[in-house]
């Protein structure tokens, strides 16, 4: 059980640790954290080892592994909405489809590297620049990203969506993408799928 | 081995039973199919007797299931075309997609029951009204069908890809078809999908 104020801390240290991912600094140590609430760095290694399986390394926190380990512990993990990048033909379709909120889900930003199509509203949302999509991101703890862009520009979009904390893709896009450990991919290659049928008929054919 | 003369016979015996299809006769009697070619009914049957595994019943043979065993036998199946009916928001996403050529694959021809659409062309294909589909399927021999029309009408759709004598129905509707045995449905619920994704990032909460 954690005491009261060490819960309330967390929330802090957590604002603290996305600061430093905004401003592109890897570690943070428990010091620098404790300054954040105005306590001693002794007291935040005593909160942090609250959280079971958390190490400490030897050159402070890593920022981005803490500041998900803390997402998940204060329920920040945003599992119900989505981003989506890439505003063509198929992105487009699923952008306006009412289907996923059968399932309390929905794609809440749009984005696309079409400065013409940025701005332009789908589906009540907004087109949003590329630059925008790690912040966002992260700022609404937002785990799943879809993509649907030609699959040359595939790889850099999924970096940008990891870089925004997203740990789930759906990619729509015919290539492997090659991602950290710990994000998951779901592979939808529909032209495969068309593919298989045709297979099938053929196999009836000599069956 | 079937003798020259017999291999012949079979494109005609097959157009004479598509013919009785299209005007709604179930049945065609041996007499009937001698008389498209020019020989008694007991040279029809013996002719047909080379087709391995097909039995004659007694009212005359089933048009509808000759007419696929001899597109089978003739090597008339169509295994890399298919037709589309739902040209809306997916469904033109679908057609104007040019990765199924990578598989060999192509969507030939698009349906819709919204007057307003048809006639438009969309990636390079006319927009044909419902009446059409049918007779298209079947004298194109095509297999495959796709739909992506609203859940409701999905089952009336899929009906009228099967008298068309589509064998493959790969349906993008959130809904359960009710086919023939001999017809294969491949359910797409990509609402679904996103669903496991969301499931998978609850479960990792919690895990
Ligand atoms: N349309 C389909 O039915 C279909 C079917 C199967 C697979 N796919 C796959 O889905 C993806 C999208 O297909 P589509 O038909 O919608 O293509 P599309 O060309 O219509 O749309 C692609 C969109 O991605 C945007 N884009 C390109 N580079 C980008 C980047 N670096 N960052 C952000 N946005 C970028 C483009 O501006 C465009 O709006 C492709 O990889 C395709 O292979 C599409
Ligand atoms: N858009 C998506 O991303 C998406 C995702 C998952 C599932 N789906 C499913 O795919 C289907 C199509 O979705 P959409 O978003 O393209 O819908 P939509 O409303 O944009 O398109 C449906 C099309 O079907 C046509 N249609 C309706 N009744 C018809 C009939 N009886 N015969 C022929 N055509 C008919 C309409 O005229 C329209 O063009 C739906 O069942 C939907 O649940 C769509």
């Amino acid at each position: 059980l954690i005491p009261r104020p060490a819960l309330e801390r967390m929330p802090v240290y957590y604002r603290c640790l996305m600061k430093a991912i905004d401003e592109g600094t890897p570690f943070v140590s428990s010091d620098e954290l404790g300054r954040s609430v105005g306590v001693p760095g002794v007291q935040v290694r005593k909160d942090l080892s609250y959280l079971s399986g958390y190490g400490r390394p030897g050159v402070g926190y890593v920022a981005r592994s803490l500041a998900s380990y803390l997402e998940e512990f204060l329920g920040l993990i945003n599992d119900k909405e989505a981003v989506l990048v890439g505003v063509g033909n198929l992105g487009r379709a699923l952008a306006l489809y009412p289907g996923f909120a059968r399932y309390g889900l929905q794609i809440i930003a749009l984005f696309d590297n079409d400065l013409a199509k940025v701005g332009q509203i789908i589906g009540g949302h907004q087109i949003l620049p590329m630059e925008r999509l790690a912040n966002l991101s992260r700022r609404l703890h937002i785990q799943i990203g879809i993509i649907t862009v030609p699959a040359p520009v595939a790889q850099e979009v999924a970096e940008a969506m990891i870089a925004g904390g997203i740990k789930m893709i759906w990619n729509f896009a015919p290539c492997r993408l090659v991602v950290p450990e710990d994000v998951l991919v779901k592979n939808e290659d529909l032209a495969a799928q068309l593919a298989m049928l045709s297979y099938h008929i053929t196999c009836r054919k000599v069956g």
